[in-house]
């Protein structure tokens, strides 16, 4: 279970997963609600992580640490043309 | 550049993994790149270790979380050869690293470049076609609810949050899109791939990339 990784702060009981399961449905109403006309566009809906409000699925998946990387240089572009 | 690429093709990618509860989304992705950096140069196709780096990556905390780029700071610096998944297999928690005999069959790095291709994801598909996978950092709040289709709303950049592995890209619809190899198990996304859109740094996926050189 996703929720065994939790903060104590955020034990787990079907009340509470029945509460962020209808706040996901409603969430994902409204992301369907745009751009529906678009065929390719995503669509959104049930999954494993429908029981998990937004906070707790960022808390246990969403753990990875962003750096700030140099922009990629001209001179690297150039010398990719003698890689065969 | 062809308008349609992709690794799985070729055979170099290894099937999607699960992290279940770990937050180890960045070993994931390295391991994941690691793997077909070396089936493409000629290597059978292996999973390998993501626990080990889990557990051994010093400069990350495990299954609370880490960097790509700290990952591949420690292989690059330490020539860690991470061995096969069944020697050292996935437990979904943080443990205590295990050291193996220097003849113990594994894969290092030679080395890595890591730039920012906002504006320039046309360079970033070159890197893909001619050296391998990518690995990304990408805003995946809105994730939570994917279920396919090309991810082109709802998606900021500026919050990088979860680690990827690019596999490849299409540019022969309306909506050119990367395919990326997520690690939340085969039944998220596209058989556990999203699709994003290129060329407009959706979800930052341009921002912080990663090509691995073996």
């Amino acid at each position: 279970r996703p929720s065994a990784a939790l903060p104590r702060t955020w034990q787990r009981n079907p009340e509470r997963e029945a509460a962020a399961f209808r706040e996901s449905l409603s969430r994902q109403r409204y992301l369907n609600s745009f751009f529906s006309v678009e065929n390719s566009s995503a669509f959104y809906g049930i999954n494993q992580f429908s029981y998990l409000y937004p906070e707790e699925f960022k808390a246990i998946y969403l753990r990875s640490r962003s750096s700030r990387f140099p922009r990629h240089p001209a001179e690297v572009q150039m010398s990719l043309l003698n890689v065969s | 550049l062809p308008l349609k690429f992709d690794w799985r093709d070729k055979h170099v990618v290894t099937p999607v993994r699960n992290q279940q509860a770990c937050g180890g989304c960045w070993a994931f992705s390295v391991v994941g790149a690691v793997e077909s950096a070396w089936a493409i140069k000629g290597q059978p196709l292996e999973d390998l270790s993501v626990q080990q780096m889990i557990d051994c990556s010093f400069n990350n905390d495990g299954c609370s979380g880490g960097s790509t780029l700290n990952a591949l700071l420690w292989m690059n610096q330490t020539r860690v050869k991470l061995v096969y998944d069944s020697d050292y297999p996935f437990k979904a928690r943080s443990g205590l690293c295990r050291y193996f005999s220097t003849s113990r069959p594994g894969f290092s790095i030679r080395n890595f470049a890591a730039f920012d291709y906002s504006d320039k994801e046309d360079e970033m598909a070159k890197m893909l076609v001619t050296f391998g996978p990518l690995v990304a950092i990408v805003d995946a709040v809105s994730w939570q609810d994917y279920m396919g289709g090309i991810i082109q709303h709802h998606c900021s950049r500026g919050e990088a949050n979860h680690a990827v592995v690019i596999t490849g890209f299409d540019k022969t619809g309306s909506i050119p899109y990367w395919i990326v190899r997520n690690s939340w198990g085969r039944s998220w996304g596209v058989d556990g791939y999203a699709h994003v859109k290129m060329g407009s740094n959706i979800c930052g996926i341009a921002d912080t990339v990663s090509t691995i050189f073996v």
